[in-house]
C-alpha cells in the first residue's frame, strides 16, 4: 500500500487563505500544491505571522488525502491495514535535541510529550519515524562493506524495542526509518493511566534511545554520518511519533471542537492581553487624552 | 380551471416540498474553526427538509411509529403533529486538525455527511 501522493519535501505552511476542498481530490491536489506554492521560500518572508506554525509532516498530509479519498469511495480509513484500523492517527514531533558538545554523537534521546493522546481510545499501533537526510559530502566517510544495523532502545532500559538493517548504498540517499514502538507505547499508557501510578508520573513524556553499529559488532557509528544529526532540521524534517488509536465510543464532535476552542481561545486572550499592554506602554499619556478613536483599536475590538 | 387543479397543485398556495435531502455547505473557515482545523476547511454536510405527510413513501424508510404518527396527523393535525424529516443514513469525513497540545491529528469524525433523509 503506497501513499497516494508524492508531495515535494519542501516545508509546506498551513496557509490561511488555502482551502482544501473535500469535494474533489483533483481539486484538493491542486490546492494542496497550493498550499506548498505558497510555502515557497520566496513567499516565506510575509509569513512571519505564521512562524511558530504547526507544520503537518507530509506523512500526515498523505495521510489525510488518501483517507479522505477513499471515504468518498464509501470505504472507511479503519479498514485499511495500513492505518492499522485505526479513526485516529496522532503525530508527535520529537522534542530532543543533539549533545552538540560531544562529538562524534553515537547516541541519541528522542523524545515525545504524548499527554494530549486519549486513554480512553485503544492504541492499535505506535510507530516513531526518524528521517536520514542524504549524507552529502560526508560521504566519504561511509567507506564500509557490511550493513548499519539501527537499534532502538527505552532510554531507561537496554531492552531493545526494534532494530533495521540499512545498506550503505541506502545511507546515500535520504529517507524515513519506521521503527515500531506499539509494545512499549502501550506498556507507557496503561501505566501512566493506571489510578495508583498517575501521581508517581514527571509528565507523560516517551524517550526513546537510538544507535547505529556497524552490522552486529558493538562498533558504534557517528549518527550524523548517516544523516540524523538534528541540528537546522525544518519542522518536517523532525522525527515523529505516530499512535494508531480506535474509540471505542463515538465521539462527540461538539464537545471535542468545544475544549478545542476554548484552548485556543484562552491562549488567543493571552496573546492579545499582552499585545494591549505593550500597546499601552507605547502610547503613554497620549492614549489617555485620545478619547474613543483609533487609538482604542484593540479594547474596542475584544469588546 | 377545475381540470388545471386535477394535478394537487393548490394556487397562490405555496405546496412544502417533501421531505428529501438538501444542500448545506459547511465552511469552518467562516465558523473561525480554520486556525486549527487544517484540512478540509469546507464540505458538504447535506441537511434533511419538507413535510412527511401521508402516505409515506417507501423510500424514507419510515418506522412503524412514524406511520401512526403521521396517520394520526392525517386525520387530525391539531391532534398530533407530523413525523419529521430527519438523516437516516450519515458518512463520516476525515478532518486533519491541530490538537490542544499541537499536535496534528487525523481523525474520522462520523456522522457528518447526511447519505439519506427519512421520516420517523
Amino acid at each position: 500500500f503506497q501513499s497516494a501522493a508524492i508531495i515535494s519535501p519542501s516545508a509546506p505552511r498551513r496557509n490561511r487563505g488555502a482551502r482544501i476542498s473535500h469535494q474533489d481530490g483533483q481539486r484538493s491536489s491542486k490546492l494542496l500544491k497550493d498550499i506548498f506554492a505558497s510555502s515557497h521560500p520566496a513567499a516565506a518572508h510575509h509569513k512571519d505571522e505564521l512562524k511558530g506554525a504547526i507544520v503537518p509532516h507530509e506523512y500526515m498530509l498523505s495521510i489525510y488525502r488518501t483517507y479522505s479519498a477513499a471515504e468518498k469511495l464509501g470505504l472507511n480509513a479503519s479498514f485499511f491495514r495500513s492505518s492499522k484500523f485505526a479513526n485516529t492517527i496522532t503525530s508527535f514531533v520529537d522534542r530532543g535535541t543533539d549533545d552538540l558538545l560531544h562529538s562524534p554523537i553515537r547516541r541519541q534521546k528522542y523524545l515525545f510529550d504524548v499527554s494530549t493522546l486519549s486513554d480512553k481510545e485503544e492504541l492499535v499501533g505506535a510507530e516513531l519515524r526518524i528521517f536520514r537526510r542524504a549524507p552529502g559530502d560526508l560521504q566519504t566517510s561511509l567507506q564500509t562493506t557490511g550493513l548499519y544495523y539501527i537499534q532502538l532502545y527505552p532510554c531507561r532500559s537496554d531492552r531493545l524495542l526494534d532494530s533495521r538493517s540499512l545498506d550503505p548504498l541506502d545511507a546515500t540517499k535520504a529517507g524515513w526509518e519506521v521503527l515500531d514502538v506499539w509494545e512499549m507505547f502501550k506498556a507507557h499508557q496503561h501505566y501512566y493511566h493506571h489510578p495508583h501510578h498517575h501521581h508517581f508520573q514527571k509528565g507523560n513524556e516517551l524517550c526513546f534511545q537510538l544507535k547505529v553499529t556497524l552490522g552486529k559488532s558493538d562498533t558504534e557509528v557517528d549518527l550524523r554520518h548517516l544523516g540524523l544529526g538534528r541540528s537546522g532540521r525544518s519542522q518536517q524534517e523532525k522525527a515523529i511519533l505516530v499512535a494508531y488509536t480506535r474509540s471505542k465510543k463515538r465521539e462527540n464532535l461538539f464537545s471535542e471542537m468545544n475544549e478545542k476552542i476554548k484552548s485556543r481561545r484562552s491562549i488567543g486572550e493571552k496573546e492579545e492581553a499582552a499585545a494591549a499592554a505593550a500597546a499601552a506602554k507605547d502610547a503613554g499619556e497620549e492614549r489617555v487624552t485620545h478619547r474613543g478613536g483609533k487609538a482604542d483599536g484593540p479594547r474596542r475590538r475584544r469588546r | 380551471t377545475a381540470m388545471s387543479n386535477r394535478h394537487g397543485k393548490r394556487h397562490g398556495k405555496k405546496s412544502k416540498s417533501r421531505c428529501s435531502k438538501k444542500a448545506l455547505h459547511v465552511n469552518f473557515k467562516e465558523l473561525g474553526w480554520d486556525d486549527w482545523i487544517i484540512a478540509p476547511l469546507d464540505y458538504e454536510a447535506y441537511h434533511c427538509e419538507g413535510v412527511c405527510d401521508f402516505p409515506l413513501r417507501s423510500h424514507l424508510e419510515p418506522t412503524n411509529h412514524a406511520i401512526i404518527q403521521t396517520l394520526m396527523n392525517s386525520m387530525d393535525p391539531n391532534s398530533t403533529p407530523p413525523s419529521c424529516c430527519v438523516p437516516t443514513k450519515l458518512s463520516p469525513i476525515s478532518i486533519l486538525y491541530i490538537d490542544s497540545g499541537n499536535n496534528v491529528v487525523y481523525k474520522q469524525y462520523e456522522d457528518m455527511v447526511v447519505e439519506q433523509c427519512g421520516c420517523r
